[in-house]
């Protein structure tokens, strides 16, 4: 079972998600 | 060759390559050995695999020097697969590093003396220690094909298994083996150097310390470094002068420096502890600064975690989720931000070079579609590998 906190995203704005999802999709 | 794309309940798909085109009209020593290239292999035939009436010495033999790779590759199974006794003089006449290579598996311990002889002998009449020094993208057109085995680095692999496979060589014969190795060492080709380290160390020479440490010293390919410094290991206590054990411990904080995964780190740990059991009480004392593994060092140190929360993000938040033209600078700020980079490296990510926690994520781009790597970040046990 994955050990990787989910809460740490919480703390980024929704454009950051969406920046971070576009670097590892990239 | 066969390959797997997608996983973790992504789309999958399994892909075969295989060669279209038609075999080499010329090839007749798949005609002689009764069989041909298309079907599989010159080897199999009907119902008997290995009990073809062939002349190893006729069919096996010449075709040693095959241009094609692979052809050689089964002309030296085939001479493996026929009785030593039809071939063994014939293979030596030839003096050909792949027929030496074949007897040093299959023959028996009085072999070792002759293939040993022979493999230094040419060696040393050889031009090895000449060689130009290959330009990168040229060397596997140039070491590719029926030049290969011709090279060094055969016959090198023949010491090895003729070493391995016959039996300890006699004295007499490792000082024979030193003296055709050692004025080869340090060589212009990195393989070459690695190979003939590994025998060296072995072969007990002298040399081999001081000129792999001088190597070392030269480089920054990690590749030599955990190469060398395991090998350096099995040297005894009376090889190592006060000097020598403080450039190798000097080496393992070069080790250490490397960003590599955890095998890596592991690897450096167990030389080290390895390394440091061996020294005396007094050179501990002497080399207390270096004992101690070096702490790693991130290219930029890691951002501390963000503190408020701005919302507990769901998928429903991210419907219809299309990431292209993001900014990607952003993006990787975001990524040492949310700590991923603590534990998953990404290359080119200078604040993950020390990451090896979780998995690498390097290609995930090849792996997962943005909707899948955002599931798997809020979601993280929802599919377990």
């Amino acid at each position: 079972i994955s050990t990787m906190p989910p809460g740490l995203i919480y703390g980024l704005e929704r454009d950051e998600v969406l920046d971070l999802i576009g670097y590892l999709a990239a | 060759m066969w390959f797997t794309t997608g996983g973790r309940r992504t789309q999958s798909a399994l892909y075969r390559v295989r060669w279209a085109g038609k075999p080499d009209e010329n090839a007749d020593f798949a005609e002689k050995a009764g069989a041909s290239v298309a079907d599989g292999g010159f080897v199999r035939k009907s119902d008997s695999k290995w009990e073809i009436k062939i002349d190893p010495v006729e069919v096996y033999l010449p075709n040693l020097e095959n241009e094609d790779r692979d052809v050689r590759f089964r002309m030296r199974l085939g001479l493996e697969n026929s009785p030593p006794d039809q071939w063994r003089d014939a293979a030596l006449k030839s003096q050909n590093p792949w027929a030496l290579m074949a007897l040093a598996r299959v023959g028996e311990e009085s072999d070792r003396g002759p293939i040993l002889k022979i493999l230094a002998e040419t060696i040393e009449q050889g031009s090895f220690a000449e060689q130009p020094k290959p330009n990168r993208q040229s060397r596997l057109d140039e070491l590719d094909g029926a030049q290969r085995s011709q090279t060094l680095l055969t016959r090198l692999r023949a010491i090895q298994l003729a070493c391995i496979r016959l039996g300890e060589p006699t004295d007499a014969e490792k000082k024979m083996l030193r003296e055709a190795l050692e004025p080869l060492f340090p060589h212009d080709l990195q393989d070459v150097n690695h190979e003939l380290c590994e025998i060296l160390v072995y072969l007990r020479s002298d040399k081999v310390l001081g000129t792999t440490l001088d190597l070392l010293d030269a480089s920054d390919d990690s590749r030599d470094w955990s190469h060398y410094l395991m090998f350096l290991r099995y040297l005894e206590d009376d090889f190592w002068t006060t000097d020598d054990r403080h450039r190798y411990l000097e080496g393992l904080k070069k080790f250490d420096s490397f960003a590599g995964g955890r095998w890596w780190i592991r690897a450096g740990e167990s030389l080290r502890k390895e390394f440091v059991a061996r020294l005396s009480e007094e050179e501990k004392s002497k080399f207390a600064e270096l004992i101690p593994p070096q702490q790693p060092k991130p290219d930029t140190p890691p951002a501390a975690p963000p503190t408020e929360i701005v919302k507990a993000w769901t998928m429903e938040d991210f419907a219809n989720l299309d990431v292209s033209g993001r900014d990607l600078k952003r993006g990787e700020a975001a990524y040492v931000k949310g700590q991923c980079a603590v534990c998953h490296k990404k290359a080119g990510n200078g604040a993950s070079a020390r990451a090896f926690l979780g998995p690498d994520l390097t290609s995930i781009a090849n792996r997962f579609g943005p909707s899948d790597i955002l599931e798997s970040i809020l979601h993280p046990s929802r599919v377990i590998a």
